[in-house]
């Protein structure tokens, strides 16, 4: 089973069309694993990028050195899909 | 019976199939299980019918779980097949609407991709089938429609997650759909339910040329995202896929739209920002219950505007 210990999905917020390429030109790089939960479409919209932890770095660097702001929304994707795994087994346990 | 299931809690493959049994055993006159084919792993592709009887009548395709990890599409559409059930008789607008036409609802549109989900990989988006020369699977079905098709609003690397696959209808899943739809002739509204983000599309997707009903669907649009919003607040935005997102190429409701079924929209539901694909449980039924007036409005509309 895949697992997502350390990734994180991050929120981010393109101020111009400028920004919006340079984060089409991010998700095409095929070194990073990073995948568009919510695509890069216009400044009006915000983004959410999934990455795994060992892109992290390289990510938030970029971000950084192009002045594209953004926030974590989700800080450990594996920490939230525990929760589910847990909320599931519990919640079968009563329906039995 | 239906009443010990858990609709506040995501299930596995299995628990929503035996649970489709149930409901068609709680109401025998009204739901029956269709086959309409086999997905590329072979599971069963489900369909729900809803149906007072009468032959060929209109009828309304609803989808939900074409991209596997959207959990929360899987569930609504659990919740919802059980509103429709629960409502016929009771709800004057869903009595008026089974009196007359037909309902279909194929909850677990994408098995493979969904059963993978529990399994293996919970962020999983595409089918599971091979592509030929490359180390990559899956085909983005939400691409892969003949509408459209090829276009730079899908890609051609089998490793993307919008790749389009090596053909239109390349996809079992997605050819079953089309040849259920096209045999059966006379559905008027397709409605494929995805998430997240909270829009309510129309076509078109793969061209900026505005769809012939374009007006017509945008009021709808309108007024259904008006309704939703006045249960909890949630707000949507509206509009043809191409205006709101992006240039999307392949997708259902375009080629619904392009095979003359007029009322075709995908709903991208909740995630309000936080949580993404992995909406929690919680969720499920409040984000159920605001996306029920929406659908409503849209086949009230259906009915009351025969073509």
């Amino acid at each position: 089973e895949e697992l997502f210990v350390g990734d994180q999905v991050l929120r981010i917020t393109a101020s111009d069309e400028e920004q919006i390429t340079l984060l089409k030109v991010l998700g095409e790089q095929e070194e990073l694993q990073v995948d568009f939960w919510r695509h890069p479409t216009s400044p009006s919209h915000p983004v959410d990028l999934w990455v795994s932890f060992s892109s992290l770095q390289p990510v938030k660097t970029f971000l950084e050195s192009n002045s594209i702001s953004y926030s974590i929304m989700i800080k450990d994707v594996q920490a939230l899909l525990d929760e589910e795994k847990k909320t599931m087994t519990k919640s079968r346990r009563t329906e039995r | 019976s239906t009443s010990t299931f858990d609709f506040a809690s995501y299930h596995t493959i299995d628990e929503i199939y035996d649970w489709m049994d149930t409901l068609v055993d709680d109401h025998p006159n009204l739901v029956s299980k269709i086959q309409i084919g086999q997905s590329f792993e072979n599971r069963s592709l489900y369909v729900l019918k809803f149906s007072t009887g009468g032959s060929n009548r209109s009828a309304i395709w609803l989808d939900t779980g074409i991209h596997a990890r959207e959990w929360v599409t899987q569930a609504v559409g659990v919740w919802t097949a059980n509103k429709i059930a629960k409502e016929y008789g009771q709800d004057p607008s869903v009595t008026a609407i089974l009196d007359s036409m037909d309902i279909f609802l194929e909850i677990i549109t994408n098995p493979d991709g969904f059963a993978f989900t529990h399994s293996s990989n919970r962020l999983w988006r595409k089918t599971r089938s091979i592509n030929a020369g490359s180390h990559c699977v899956g085909v983005d079905p939400n691409r892969n429609w003949d509408a459209g098709f090829g276009g730079s609003g899908s890609s051609s690397n089998p490793c993307s997650e919008t790749y389009r696959g090596p053909y239109g209808h390349s996809e079992r899943e997605v050819k079953a759909i089309v040849d259920f739809i096209s045999d059966h002739g006379n559905v008027k509204s397709v409605i494929s339910i995805h998430s997240y983000s909270q829009m309510l599309l129309f076509p078109y997707g793969y061209k900026r040329t505005p769809a012939p009903h374009y007006q017509e669907l945008n009021e709808l649009a309108k007024k259904a995202v008006r309704d939703l919003a006045a249960v909890y607040g949630t707000k949507y935005t509206y509009g043809s896929i191409v205006d709101t997102i992006y240039v999307a190429d392949g997708t259902t409701i375009d080629w619904a739209y392009d095979n003359g079924v007029k009322y075709s929209f995908t709903f991208e539901l909740r995630d309000t920002g936080r949580y993404g694909f992995l909406l929690p449980s919680t969720q499920i039924i409040p984000t159920a219950t605001e996306t029920w007036p929406a659908l409503l409005d849209i086949m009230i509309h259906v009915l009351e505007h025969p073509y």
